[in-house]
C-alpha cells in the first residue's frame, strides 16, 4: 500500500 | 523542503503582505475581488484542519496560521472595516462563487486520495485554490485601470504556485512514492489560468505602459 500521503506542504 | 518550494511559499506570503499592506495602508481595496478573498479564506479553511492535530514543522504551522488570519482579516476588512468597504466596487464583483464552490465538492467527493471527511476536505480546498482568482480575474478585466499593488499582488499569487511545480517535479525526482496527482493536476490548471494575464502584465512591464486586460 503506498506510503500515505503526509500533507507536509502548505 | 526545497529551494522551489521555499521559493513559493514566501511568494505566496509576499502575496498577502501586498495585499493587507494595500488595504491596511491606503485603507482601499478597488479592483480587489472580495468573492476571490472569500474563497481564499474557504480554501485554506479547508486544506489547515490538521493544523492542530498533525504538526509537521513550526515553519509549518506558523505559515498556516499566517495563512489563515490574513485570509479572514482581509475579508473581515472589505466587509466590516467602515472605510475600506466603501471603496469595494460591489456592482463590478459579480461572479456567483457559489458555482465554483459545488463542483469542486462534487469533485472532491469522486476524486480523492481516501474517501475521508479529512480528505475529501483537502481534495476540495485543492480544486477551489485552483479556480478561485476567477473572481478576481474576471473583475480586473472589468476595472479599466488597474493599479500596481493590485497587479503585483495578482502576479505574486500566480507565481507561487508556479514555482510549487517545480517543487513537485523536484521531489518526484528525488523522493519514491511522491505521486500525487490530484495536487499536481490543480496546480497546474490555477498556473494555466494566470497564463494570460501574465503575457499582459509581462508585456505592461516590458513596455512600461500602465497593466490593461483586453475586454
Amino acid at each position: 500500500e503506498e506510503c500515505f500521503h503526509v500533507k507536509d506542504e502548505l | 523542503m526545497n529551494i522551489f518550494r521555499l521559493a513559493g511559499d514566501m511568494t505566496h506570503l509576499m502575496s498577502v503582505l501586498v495585499l493587507l499592506l494595500k488595504i491596511h495602508t491606503i485603507k482601499s481595496c478597488a479592483g480587489i475581488s472580495l468573492k476571490t478573498q472569500e474563497l481564499y479564506a474557504l480554501v485554506f479553511a479547508t486544506r489547515y484542519l490538521d493544523i492542530f492535530t498533525d504538526f509537521i514543522s513550526v515553519y509549518n504551522t506558523i505559515m498556516k496560521l499566517i495563512f489563515l488570519g490574513s485570509s479572514f482579516s482581509i475579508v473581515w476588512y472589505m466587509r466590516r472595516h467602515k472605510l475600506v468597504r466603501r471603496s469595494y466596487d460591489k456592482e463590478q464583483d459579480t461572479f456567483r462563487h457559489f458555482f465554483l464552490v459545488l463542483p469542486c465538492l462534487l469533485l472532491a467527493l469522486v476524486m480523492n486520495e481516501k474517501f475521508t471527511f479529512k480528505e475529501v476536505m483537502w481534495a476540495f480546498s485543492l480544486y477551489l485554490e485552483a479556480v478561485a482568482i476567477l473572481p478576481q480575474l474576471v473583475l480586473l478585466q472589468r476595472t479599466k485601470n488597474i493599479d500596481n499593488l493590485t497587479g503585483q499582488y495578482v502576479f505574486l499569487l500566480g507565481a507561487y504556485r508556479a514555482f510549487y511545480i517545480f517543487n513537485w517535479i523536484y521531489r518526484y525526482f528525488t523522493e519514491p512514492h511522491y505521486v500525487h496527482w490530484i495536487t499536481w493536476i490543480s496546480g497546474l490548471v490555477q498556473t494555466l489560468l494566470y497564463a494570460d494575464f501574465f503575457y499582459y502584465y509581462f508585456n505592461s512591464w516590458k513596455n512600461n505602459v500602465k497593466l490593461h486586460l483586453p475586454a
